[in-house]
């Protein structure tokens, strides 16, 4: 019974009742010093104050092996939620095999479908992503039964309809009860040294010592008589289970972790429960996925990322993008509940740096700079509504092949005559469903893009818009501002250069006017955005439209654009009435 | 590029996992089509 794993070393003296209440023994420091030191800030474990409705049970995934069309040594990466985990490197072959687990929480609302990417790994080079599949874990859950998915296809990232190989997983959900019996089953192995599965009163006293307890010695006697239901002067699993359910939700018996030595006790029995259970599988070993990352391209990079790992995990956290954590652009994906990272060239950073987070940087754009960016734009749109640029395309599609699905493109590639055509694209009807389409009184989302939204400016500029000179007044300009937008949400939605470049009216109304603000084409990646020295949503070049509408008053609808693609494209005029979803525009590339 | 909209103060309840997330500093990946938020004057009528 028990772990293994956890059982001190054979030479280490066993305590006895003479040191019950010596400090916590040093087997236990020893796991937290394992466990802090591999832990960064990032690899927290993820608790939350989870509500005992929310918690629909710990989902255990098992990546046992896969079949792939070539040889190399292979990783896999589980992603769920915001956490990623990986493998270990597989032997050099065909058929991988990993054997690896991990245990995850999964929330009635919150992500349950589980990505497992299989990537060639590469001695110096980024790995590369081969394939990849998603598994529903309340699928898994509502089978209620352990779920052996073999042969599972691999799809390719650049098309879901080529299939690159297959895996084999082992998927399973247990439910709370489950879980709470379980936990107790592993408390007790922690300090059952006799391995008989029931607690002395020496080992039960040591085992109150390393939850942190420091409750006189008379009382953990009485506690001890109190779990000893049948008096037989030992505490058996259950009778256990039945102190730490009952005695727990009186008065907290469990001060601390005995593995992290993280403070519990701030929420409630459940989460201390899920904390340790999830803990104890990571001190233990038995979880042999390296966890710590935030998504399957950061888990996949080769050694060069384990050199300057300290240096990675600082930039990688979530926020502002300034400094060196404009490195990287985190998002939450809102259909998987899953963080994915941003494809920029590192250049390309580095310049937008250069240029957008430093005073020298803008007093250069100030001198002149303005002006070649606008005439950079221009020439770029030029070039992409020459024929000649339409042999671009195939380029583009290959260095975004996770991200542009060729599949809901009304046209196929041939179609298209120039690149601009194809940034344009139409998508096949449906491909973008419109929520609640009969009801105007829910707004839909009005591009394929990043979203921030605030309920005030005040919010927008604490949290994202660093531009000292940004006002509600600023973006709209004389002509559309009243005061009661002053005072409204906010809400922006940032395209990407893969994106599907339409944009749709997000709610239904009559559209009262358009307005052209010139203005300066600077960049709208978040590196600029989150930049003190530059005012990009109220200097660049825009079109502000109004919709009046019956459920919101009125909407100012601002397209904004940037630098290449500057060239803003509406589909309706004054005076139309618009429904929500309809194609309102696009953006292309020009000055 | 960019769009940016604006609504009148207490015209629209936005949907909460999306002004969670920005008051993280952290965008979230979105389609044409998904929901954005509920207008408030017709829940103020409706409540009254």
């Amino acid at each position: 019974m028990g772990h293994g794993s956890s059982r001190p070393d054979s030479g280490e003296p066993s305590p006895d009742a003479d040191t019950a209440e010596a400090p916590v023994p040093s087997r236990f420091a020893r796991f937290r010093r394992r466990l802090r030191f591999h832990r960064s800030g990032s690899d927290q474990l993820p608790f939350k104050n989870l509500a005992a409705e929310d918690f629909a049970g710990i989902a255990r995934i098992e990546i046992i092996g896969a079949e792939m069309k070539f040889k190399d040594r292979w990783l896999a990466c589980l992603s769920f939620g915001e956490r990623t985990y990986r493998t270990d490197k597989s032997d050099h072959t065909e058929k991988p095999v990993w054997r690896s687990e991990k245990k995850v929480i999964l929330e009635r609302n919150g992500p349950h479908i589980a990505r497992i990417s299989v990537f060639e790994t590469n001695r110096l080079s980024r790995n590369n992503l081969v394939g990849y599949c998603e598994i529903d874990l309340w699928k898994v859950l509502s089978e209620d039964s352990e779920d052996n998915l073999e042969g599972l296809s691999l799809l390719d990232p650049s098309s879901s309809n080529t299939i690159v190989g297959s895996i084999s997983i082992s998927c399973y959900v247990e439910d709370p009860i489950e879980t709470e019996k379980a936990f107790a089953r592993r408390v007790l192995a922690v300090v059952d040294y006799n391995e008989d599965g029931k607690l002395s009163y020496s080992e039960f006293t040591e085992l109150i010592s390393a939850f942190g307890n420091e409750v006189a010695a008379s009382k953990k006697e009485e506690l001890f008589k109190q779990a000893d239901k049948n008096g037989d002067g030992v505490v058996d699993m259950d009778e256990l289970a039945i102190l730490l359910s009952i005695q727990q939700e009186k008065e907290s018996l469990i001060s601390n972790c005995p593995v992290c030595g993280e403070n519990l006790g701030k929420y409630d029995k459940m989460n201390d429960m899920l904390h340790m259970t999830l803990c104890f599988d990571e001190g233990t070993g038995n979880q042999s996925m390296t966890g710590g990352f935030l998504t399957d391209k950061q888990a996949s990079y080769g050694w060069m990322f384990k050199l300057s790992e300290w240096a990675h995990f600082a930039s990688y956290g979530i926020g502002l993008k300034s400094g060196s954590s404009a490195s990287h652009i985190l998002v939450f994906d809102r259909r998987t509940k899953r963080l994915v990272e941003e494809t920029i060239d590192r250049r390309i950073i580095l310049s937008m740096r250069a240029i957008y987070q430093s005073k020298v940087g803008l007093t250069l754009i100030d001198k002149g700079t303005r002006d070649l960016l606008r005439s950079i734009s221009e020439k770029q749109g030029t070039w992409m509504n020459s024929p000649e640029s339409a042999k671009d395309i195939p380029k583009f599609i290959k260095s975004f092949e996770d991200q542009v699905n060729m599949d809901e493109v009304k046209h196929p590639i041939e179609y298209f005559k120039t690149f601009n055509e194809f940034f344009i694209r139409e998508l096949k009807p449906g491909a973008r469903p419109i929520a609640y389409v009969e009801r105007d009184d829910i707004a839909i989302c009005a591009a394929d893009s990043r979203l921030m939204a605030f309920t005030s400016v005040d919010d927008s500029l604490r949290f994202w818009i660093k531009g000292r000179k940004f006002s509600i007044q600023g973006l709209l300009g004389m002509g559309t501002y009243s005061n009661a937008f002053d005072k409204g949400c906010l809400v922006i939605f940032r395209l990407a250069p893969q994106d599907y470049h339409r944009f749709h009216v997000p709610v239904s109304g009559t559209i009262e006017s358009f307005v052209d603000i010139p203005g300066c084409l600077y960049t709208v990646n978040p590196i600029a955005i989150n930049s003190k020295y530059c005012n990009v949503f109220t200097e660049n070049k825009r079109v502000v439209s109004l919709i009046s509408t019956s459920e919101f008053g009125k909407v100012a609808f601002v397209a904004i654009g940037a630098t290449m693609v500057g060239s803003i494209t509406f589909l309706k005029k004054e005076g139309d009435y618009v429904h929500k979803g309809d194609e309102f525009g696009y953006f292309s590339f020009g000055g | 590029s960019t769009v940016i909209c604006v609504f009148e103060k207490d015209a629209i309840q936005i949907d909460e996992d999306l002004l969670a997330n920005s008051e993280r500093s952290l965008e979230t990946l979105v389609s044409v089509g998904m929901t954005l938020g509920v207008s408030r004057r017709k829940q103020a009528t409706e409540e009254m």
